[in-house]
């Protein structure tokens, strides 16, 4: 429950979220994607945590239903994985969820 | 030593052998590209080695000069990760490869 509220306030109060690790490339293309359009998420590295790495994947999956990584929140709202990221930017939605955020 | 070669006799043997983990989506997508074009590749998943997974990733270091995953030989001859293998697949490469292995 304390790490539950964790990741709520996280997610609360910071525009772009990125659960990930380290080594992943899928979670470094969704990085990389947001610098190319020149946003900032804060970006938390699951695999840098020790045993909270583990215990927060598992909270996130009771949270949002989802255990793998990258993990991307917008404004406070799951949005999904890389795949997902990446299909709302073609379609032209991310930059409408970010530009409802004033941080583009 | 007698990893690296127990990894040459793997790659001499095998038309296909990728080195893979599991829950690795780049790994996923260069196994099913192989599956889509009809070739059975023999998998090798290092995270279910236990202590000789790791240990397996960097005799492929050793030897190939790429410690990350997948790592994919055609023919025993070493092609690279899943980007690469994706650009041969695209320049209509990998099929040449493959037909020179009388295995398509
Ligand atoms: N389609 C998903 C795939 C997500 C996925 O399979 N992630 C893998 C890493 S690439 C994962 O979390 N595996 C379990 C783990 O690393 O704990 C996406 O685009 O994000
Ligand atoms: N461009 C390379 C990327 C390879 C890569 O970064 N692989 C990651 C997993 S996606 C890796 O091996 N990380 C270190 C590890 O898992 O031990 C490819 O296309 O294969
Ligand atoms: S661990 Fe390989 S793509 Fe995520």
């Amino acid at each position: 429950a304390r790490l539950e509220d964790s990741v709520k306030k996280t997610v609360a109060e910071n525009p772009v979220v990125i659960y990930s690790k380290t080594w992943c490339s899928y979670s470094m293309e969704v990085k990389s994607l947001f610098k190319r359009i020149g946003v900032e998420p804060l970006v938390i590295e699951l695999d840098q945590l020790g045993a909270q790495g583990p215990q927060l994947q598992k909270v996130l999956e009771r949270l949002t239903g989802q255990f793998t990584v990258p993990n991307v929140f917008i404004g406070g709202k799951h949005i999904g994985g890389c795949t997902d990221t990446v299909k709302l930017y073609r379609k032209g939605e991310l930059s409408t969820l970010l530009s409802e955020l004033d941080i583009d």
